[in-house]
């Protein structure tokens, strides 16, 4: 192994790391899987520890970029050099770059979710065989409706699993759409367009109307990233596969390798090659991400290109389904860091709960599409009960010495309710319980898995209803729906009758009869807790009902008949007299809520 | 009997894949991976000859001192963009 002239290495163990921006080529939860899964291949055999963070604090800052990206060494395109990373130090140093005109997956091709179908969101297999043919993209064969769709396993024929390819036919993202999809034909300064376009736009997205009539509507989204047949490299990187396409006379309608001795299929970009010249690779199998991003990390740490073809470290890529560290590298890295700290004794399982790193919600959300025209058999929702809760939490010491586990020392909540006359707070998988009644003293942490194993370590909030004693919990698009012991979920929010602008119920505020108004963001809706559905047509600006609130808040609850709308440490408390919502009060959550010192 | 299809091979715009000669992608990649500290190789075998004997023990490759096929397909293979030489 080698290390940098002077053994440059952190002169902390607590490294963090910041994902500055995403590639399109992988959805945003897969890109932050490979990366963390990345950093654990080193943190398992040193005593470092790595935590994601928000800004440019970070000791990591991962990026993406092409050509020159900034730091005066430019990518190269597609192929050739993939990445690069800067040894320890501050700035730039301990950075990691990587080439966005590679095709970036996890080393076996592209990844594409799907949305509805019946495969519940499981990525495209490719190729599939369908009525006999291969197929290595999305496609609408065997559809009138003209929506994009896949299989998601080897054979539809036999199988019969699919969903839904995202499609601009589908949904939209971003924009001032909500989500809705494409039009076409629509018009743009007096042109009809029949696909999406990033004409009238210079930083390259391609976006469409979602009218007939974009001069005079002027409402548009941006159109879904299609990496089963987005081109890279070649002279329209970015542009999609045109099929059929003409190349010396000759019709083609899949991607091609005739006329290269490269052996790289291509495509062109428009229906004719030999008039237009504008062409792109097809995707391939890409790149992991995973193992470039722990060969990055490792110079990240501290350590050079090793001469060992097996290694890790070594400069050429190489795919691999086995762990990558080779002997060389963990002699390298121990070295410079040391072996791994001895695990803890296990200790009785009432105690010190799993600690999660904090992620503050993401400010982008990714919009998901409208329930499809026809999305066939979804599947029986996974059924509850997943294990009956114990009776009530399971009793914490009184006396806790982590401070991690002192709700005082706790920023901001991952969600607030009322439930069973207690004010429970979570946190990262924990939560504990406040009552007035009981003497204002705070109970737990207690284990949220302890008392909803269904439940996912990270919510966005939680309610109890008052008439049906059910409680909701959410978290992003999933909604689990407890019972007593027993628990319906996850289900997807469209289930409820959200649209795909929805990304995230932020809050609840239950107003008797079975009806609760559920919030995201800047709106809310009407919900009846009978029928669990809520009005789509219902949707209201917040600051329309409850003037005064911050319009970003984070987690919306009702507590002792008042409602409580938090941003950040603090809270606007509403309440309700006469009709007439009034702000009251504001405080701090720990210290005016919870009475901490 | 019909006479075997020669492939028709088409230079592609926007292409630089194909336009290096051998010798200039390995000029290129020795200087940019560290071997060589300016371009100064264009008319110095006896330099180049060196320079690639660097990277093929780097490498672990054969070492022979000549632009070989093996040494070739490693100069193509897709890599790591740190050079393997120098700060």
């Amino acid at each position: 192994f080698q290390t940098f002239e002077g053994d440059l290495k952190w002169k902390h163990e607590n490294i963090t790391y910041w994902i500055q921006n995403y590639s399109e080529d992988l959805p945003r939860d897969v890109i932050d899987d490979a990366f963390a899964r990345a950093f654990a291949v080193w943190s398992a055999v040193t005593p470092l520890t790595f935590t994601r963070v928000y800004g440019q604090e970070a000791d990591i800052v991962i990026q993406f970029g092409v050509r020159e990206h900034g730091d005066g060494y430019p990518f190269d395109g597609k192929d050739g050099l993939l990445a690069h990373a800067f040894p320890p130090g501050p700035g730039i140093q301990g950075d990691s770059h990587f080439d966005d005109e590679e095709l970036w997956s996890l080393g076996k091709g592209v990844v594409v979710p799907t949305f509805f179908g019946n495969a519940d969101g499981a990525p495209c297999h490719f190729p599939f065989t369908f009525e006999g043919r291969s197929y290595s993209a999305c496609t609408t064969d065997g559809r009138s409706d003209d929506q994009l769709w896949c299989s998601t396993t080897a054979d539809f024929d036999t199988d019969r699993r699919f969903g839904f390819c995202p499609s601009e036919r589908l949904y939209t993202q971003h924009g001032n759409s909500d989500g809705k999809p494409c039009v076409f034909p629509f018009t743009f300064e007096g042109r009809s367009y029949s696909a999406c376009t990033t004409d009238g736009r210079s930083d390259g997205y391609r976006w469409c109307a979602t009218t007939a009539n974009y001069d005079q509507d002027k409402l548009y989204g941006f159109c879904p990233t299609r990496v089963d047949s987005t081109v890279t490299g070649g002279n329209s990187a970015g542009e999609l596969c045109v099929f059929p396409f003409i190349f010396l006379g000759k019709e083609y309608s899949t991607c091609t390798r005739d006329g290269r001795n490269d052996g790289h299929l291509w495509c062109a970009t428009t229906s004719n090659f030999d008039n237009d010249r504008k062409w792109g690779f097809c995707p391939d199998q890409g790149y992991s991400l995973f193992l470039v991003a722990a060969h990055e990390f490792g110079h990240a740490l501290g350590l050079d290109h090793t001469n060992v073809p097996e290694a890790l470290m070594y400069p050429m890529y190489s795919y691999t389904e086995q762990p990558p560290l080779h002997e060389d590298d963990v002699k390298g890295i121990q070295h410079l860091y040391g072996g791994p700290r001895p695990k803890p004794e296990p200790r009785p399982p009432t105690t010190t709960p799993e600690t999660q790193p904090t992620a503050p919600p993401t400010v982008c959300t990714t919009v998901r599409p409208s329930e499809g025209p026809t999305t066939g058999p979804t599947g029986p929702p996974s059924a509850g009960p997943t294990g009956a809760p114990t009776a009530g939490p399971s009793v914490a010491p009184t006396a806790s010495l982590d401070p991690a586990e002192n709700v005082c020392n706790v920023d901001i909540f991952d969600a607030i309710a009322e439930m069973g006359g207690y004010l429970h707070l979570f946190k990262d998988g924990r939560y504990w319980r406040f009552s007035e009644a009981q003497g204002r003293r705070v109970q737990g942490p207690f284990r949220i898995r302890d008392t909803w194993p269904a439940l996912p370590p990270k919510l966005d909030s939680a309610f109890e209803e008052p008439l049906t004693k059910k409680m909701f919990f959410f978290a992003g698009r999933q909604v689990w729906v407890y019972t007593g012991a027993s628990v319906l979920g996850p289900r997807r929010l469209d289930k409820l009758g959200f649209g795909p602008e929805v990304a995230e119920v932020t809050g609840a505020l239950p107003r008797g009869a079975g009806k609760v108004l559920l919030f995201s963001r800047q709106n809310f809706w009407r919900f009846d807790a009978k029928s669990q559905m809520v009005d789509p047509k219902s949707a209201s600006p917040v600051d329309q009902m409850f003037p005064g609130v911050p319009l970003n808040m984070h987690d919306v609850f009702q507590y002792r008949d008042e409602a409580y709308f938090c941003q950040d440490r603090f809270y606007w408390r509403v309440n309700s007299q006469n009709e007439v919502n009034q702000v009251d009060e504001v405080g701090y959550v720990t210290y005016d809520l919870l009475q901490c010192p | 009997a019909p006479r075997p299809h020669q492939p028709t091979v088409v230079v592609f715009p926007g292409d630089l894949g194909t336009t290096l000669t051998n010798k200039q992608l390995a000029e290129e990649y020795l200087h940019r991976y560290g071997y060589t500290q300016v371009m100064e190789l264009s008319d110095d075998d006896q330099a180049l000859s060196r320079a690639l004997r660097v990277l093929q023990r780097r490498l672990s490759l054969p070492e022979t001192g000549e632009l070989d096929s093996t040494t070739l397909e490693a100069m193509r293979a897709p890599r790591c963009g740190v050079p393997d030489l120098g700060k």
